[in-house]
């Protein structure tokens, strides 16, 4: 039972600071197993080091890094068991500007494998997709329209 | 296989009929606070087979049937999603492959594969040999990540042993 | 004890509805009771009509309704009891363009009673301020920068 | 009465000396994720008498004292409010009104008023009487618009008994 979790976790742990230092251009990302000798005693911690700061623990990251490590980590997850289909609902709601930029592009590479499906109401997301689709209420009924792709960021705002 | 389409009917605020037309690479769906963008997620997990009426927000089934048209509200919700199988990931002959979940008020749950009736049972396990389960962590909804975010160092020892 | 409540009660559903109505442009909300009769044996319940659509229950709402409700009994609570600053972090990290531009506008209003100190990564909210601040790290130290005005948006960018 | 002034040194990323000045209306502050936004309004708190660790995100008091230079540590954190009192709200006949705490590892916090020493008991009654308290709705935290979202109709309904 050992052998199969450290097997799947070593696996995890290389996708995971794969992706968390190419979100973020240099930083260093790792799980930790508090109890190496006894695993299941233990708890799993994940320690960062973003660029230009020393490493921390996620409990002790703020909102936005919590996030992005968090994002990482259930992209980790799924490259140890691919699905065929994404959906994720506002995971960039507290990502600043460069790192929503940078999970766009991330997620723009990945819907090479597998469908991505993802809700957001920031630009920088809507002007990577491939199709975007607005939805509004008329009529009290939500509607649903195709939105061409450049235009997009004057349609939505309107 | 990927989704090629999401047709809801009677589902929250799709009390119309509405389509969403999805590609194979990365689509975007946005648009105002309370429009229904959630609700098409919720949606896909309704024809997915999730059985919680919490997980979709509500508190029971029968929560989900559109109540916006007081004066003649549907009876009953219907979702279909309809996928690509041109690579016949789900063992089905065919390269289209379309599931369905109807629930009437007071009635049960009708599953359909391809317009033919199925059982939940049935539906769930065609969907689990292409890597589709309800519960997966595929299907990230609003505020997850926070939760996510914030789980003791136990609990995500026990995601990735779940995942083992 | 009951009249005190209701009478400050009376006020705050007051204060709630002009700041819902404002901020959404039509909206209606009220707070109700739900033991009239026996006010400390029923909780305080939030209906909200948002135009366009049928009064809900704050539990039936979007994230960003939620948001936008919550916002606003943030506020009439302080009409209630004013103080002399207000310190808000991240407060419009839900909402869509519309609902962050009238926030701001709201709170630009209110910021003539009272100072109002606001954390945001939105370029709607940040446009309307008297003054902005910009923190970056450098040297893994927090820096602090005054930004002015209408070059902020291609400041904050880089 | 307005906050004119923040000086924060050692506190958490602000290892380095600095200084934030806020004017009469709407301020905003911003910058990249991790860069210290949060950290200036929980080393508002702490300069007001925040007690709990918790609230300000630490495990301890010392948890506040910036780890950043590991070579050369800080052994001490401390954070400055200045006040406009042109309306003398505050019980002072100064125009101007500074309170800051300081602590030491190991030692105790050091409260003080326009530079002179004082208990934290009187700090937070000055405060007080011009309706400063820590404790108020008046600083919200990050994620506490989406916790207070979610609360029940009992605790929104002690919310307001709270006020009466
Ligand atoms: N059975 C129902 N009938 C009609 N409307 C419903 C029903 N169930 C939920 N709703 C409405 O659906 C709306 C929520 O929609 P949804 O969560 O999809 O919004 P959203 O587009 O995701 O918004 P946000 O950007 O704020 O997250 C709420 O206004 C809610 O009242
Ligand atoms: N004692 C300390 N010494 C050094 N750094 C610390 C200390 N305590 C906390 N930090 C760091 O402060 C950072 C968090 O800062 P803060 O929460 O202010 O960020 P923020 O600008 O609000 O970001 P976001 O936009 O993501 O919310 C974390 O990276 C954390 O590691
Ligand atoms: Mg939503
Ligand atoms: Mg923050």
């Amino acid at each position: 039972k050992r052998e199969t979790f450290m097997d799947v976790f070593e696996r995890l742990n290389s996708n995971f600071n794969e992706i968390f230092s190419e979100i973020t251009v240099g930083g260093k990302g790792r799980l930790v197993l508090e109890n190496p000798e006894n695993i299941f005693s233990g708890g799993l911690d994940m320690n960062l080091a973003f660029p230009g700061k020393t490493e921390l623990s996620i409990r002790s990251a703020s909102g936005g890094e919590k996030s992005v490590s968090t994002v990482c980590f259930l992209l980790a997850l799924q490259g140890i068991h691919p699905m065929p289909f994404y959906v994720f609902d506002e995971i960039d709601a507290h990502l600043d500007m460069i790192n929503s930029q940078r999970l766009a592009d991330l997620l723009k590479e990945r819907s090479k494998d597998s469908q991505f499906i993802v809700i957001s109401l920031k630009d920088t997301t809507i002007s990577k997709a491939d199709g975007v689709f607005g939805i509004f209420i008329q009529g009290g009924f939500s509607q649903v329209i195709s939105l061409p792709k450049p235009e997009v960021k004057s349609n939505v705002r309107n | 296989v990927y989704i090629k389409r999401i047709d809801l009917r009677g589902f929250k605020t799709f009390g119309r009929k509405a389509s969403v037309r999805l590609n194979q690479g990365l689509t975007v769906i946005t648009g105002p606070n309370g429009s229904g963008k959630s609700n098409i997620l919720d949606s896909l997990r309704f024809a997915l087979g999730e059985l919680s009426p919490k997980e979709l927000r509500g508190g029971s089934i029968s929560d989900l049937i559109s109540k916006t048209n007081v004066a003649n509200p549907p009876r009953s919700v219907y979702v279909a999603v309809q996928f690509d199988n041109s690579d016949r990931r789900l063992p089905i002959d065919s390269s289209s492959v379309t599931i369905s979940r109807e629930f009437h008020k007071g009635g049960e749950g009708i599953y359909r594969i391809n317009s033919r009736r199925s059982s939940r049972k049935q539906l769930t396990e065609l969907l689990s040999s292409a890597d589709i389960n309800v519960g997966g962590y595929n299907i990230v909804p609003q505020h997850a990540i926070t939760r996510l975010a914030e789980v003791t160092s136990e609990e995500r020892r026990k995601i990735v042993e779940d995942l083992v």
